[in-house]
């Protein structure tokens, strides 16, 4: 997904909008309709909420037009450009234009009014075209979409939520989402914060927690907070570890005795894998922390108080493994939730503790708060 | 040389093929990018980058692929930003 250069985006989560004229090609509530659940694709997955005015200046004016039509922007007859919209903003900005040369109807015998209508409320609300053709923001009209079985792709859910956050109420079921009831979101300055896994993830830091995550990137002083389903619906929560295979620009996430290789927010296909084709004894049942150092082509793998070495070239596990943490990490004394390797250092969380190493002088340099990356 | 890419746009025309660069590409609205120009190609950078947009093979020619992605019905927003 993409968003606008300065990522325009309303201030507020009542969003109005007004239907200003109609196509003769559809029945007036038939465009009603067609309307409002294009709308509530976008409300389900954000706090957004869309409220109709009648009359007046409403965020989203909604208005069916051919050819030129005052915004210097022509339509282009039947075919070629459905519609256009604007981003966030006043006046024009928001406003949706849709081209009535086109048939509009409410299946797809003709242009659906529906789906292109969402695809045009997603730039009214500040997302840019996607490359993702799963996407409902890719630009090209898709007639062969499913409108019975429509659901937003992870690529939209990912842009929108990265705009206006989930929705305050659980996120409404996707294909793959648990029916548990989602927990507290954690509380991200809490003193006492710990972590299941912690791992970079194209020059961000992850701090994975239950069903979240957050992200934090070197120019945001504050990290961001997602739900792991924005961006990897079909993973199970909790994770046990992650670390970034950054010569592969891959992430290997682990819960239990499987693991999984992602690129950016795609699963891997062959994937999850049992740990124990990596090498590990079956007496092995999770990984507590996992991190890949770059400089020796070496991934660390913890488990409980000992830890095996992993030969990112040759694909095995180094001779002479496992060995005691405290013997190679002197000061590392306590279980390790999470590790990840930065700046040179080594960065073990446990509890609401971090302790970071130097593998060079071969000791604890600092001891911190866990959440000290977020500023608090 | 090779031809000239306009050269091979078969049943699109010139114009539409130009317009849809311009609107979705940024190519500039000068009329006379068509002709061959030795130093650079901006039509040949827009098709590019149209062609990168749409993960198709990035030769800067209109081949079929290309064509047949811009004949598709879409949105009217630009692909890229300025």
């Amino acid at each position: 997904f993409r968003l606008f250069p300065y990522m325009p985006k309303w201030k507020k989560n009542e969003v109005t909008y007004r239907i200003v004229n109609y196509t003769a090609d559809m029945n007036q509530i038939d465009t009603d309709a067609a309307i409002e659940r294009a709308l509530k694709v976008w409300s389900d997955v954000t706090p957004l909420t869309f409220h109709r005015l009648r009359e007046g200046e409403a965020d989203i004016m909604i208005s069916f037009a051919v050819q030129e039509h005052g915004d210097f922007i022509p339509f282009d007859g039947p075919g070629g450009v459905l519609g256009h919209a604007y981003p966030p903003g006043p006046k024009i900005n928001g406003d949706v234009h849709l081209d009535d040369d086109e048939k509009w109807t409410k299946d797809t015998t003709g242009v659906n009014l529906f789906l292109v209508a969402a695809h045009e409320f997603g730039h009214s609300l500040g997302l840019f075209h996607s490359t993702d053709t799963k996407a409902l923001m890719y630009p090209i009209y898709n007639a062969n979409t499913d409108l019975t079985r429509f659901f937003l792709s992870q690529d939209d859910i990912a842009g929108i939520q990265s705009l206006y956050g989930s929705p305050d109420g659980p996120v409404p079921p996707t294909k793959s989402a648990d029916t548990e009831k989602p927990e507290e979101k954690p509380v991200t300055c809490d003193s006492n914060r710990s972590f299941d896994a912690v791992s970079t993830l194209r020059g961000e830091m992850l701090f994975f927690k239950d069903r979240y995550f957050w992200r934090k990137s070197s120019n945001n002083i504050e990290p961001a907070l997602y739900m792991l389903t924005t961006f990897w619906p079909s993973l199970p929560s909790g994770f046990d570890a992650v670390y970034e295979l950054t010569t592969k620009d891959m992430v290997f996430i682990f819960k239990e005795s499987k693991f999984w290789s992602i690129k950016g927010s795609d699963i891997q296909p062959g994937y999850p894998r049992d740990i124990y084709t990596l090498g590990f004894p079956r007496t092995v049942k999770k990984i507590d922390a996992a991190f890949f150092y770059k400089e020796k082509q070496k991934t660390y793998f913890f488990v409980n108080d000992i830890y095996w070495r992993y030969d990112e070239k040759r694909h095995s596990m180094d001779h002479g493994y496992p060995r005691q943490i405290a013997t190679d990490f002197p000061g590392v004394n306590q279980k390790i939730d999470a590790a990840f390797e930065a700046f040179g250092f080594f960065y073990f969380f446990s509890g609401s503790t971090q302790f970071q190493f130097d593998p060079n002088a071969k000791r604890v340099t600092r001891t911190l708060k866990s959440n000290s990356w977020f500023n608090c | 040389h090779p031809l000239h890419p306009a050269a091979r746009a078969g049943k699109m025309s010139m114009d539409r093929i130009q317009k849809y660069l311009e609107d979705f590409y940024h190519l500039e609205k000068n009329g006379k990018q068509f002709v061959r120009r030795k130093d650079s190609n901006p039509v040949v950078a827009k098709i590019q980058d149209m062609q990168r947009f749409f993960g198709l093979k990035v030769t800067g020619n209109l081949d079929d692929d290309t064509m047949e992605m811009m004949k598709k019905p879409r949105c009217g927003f630009p692909d890229v930003s300025p």
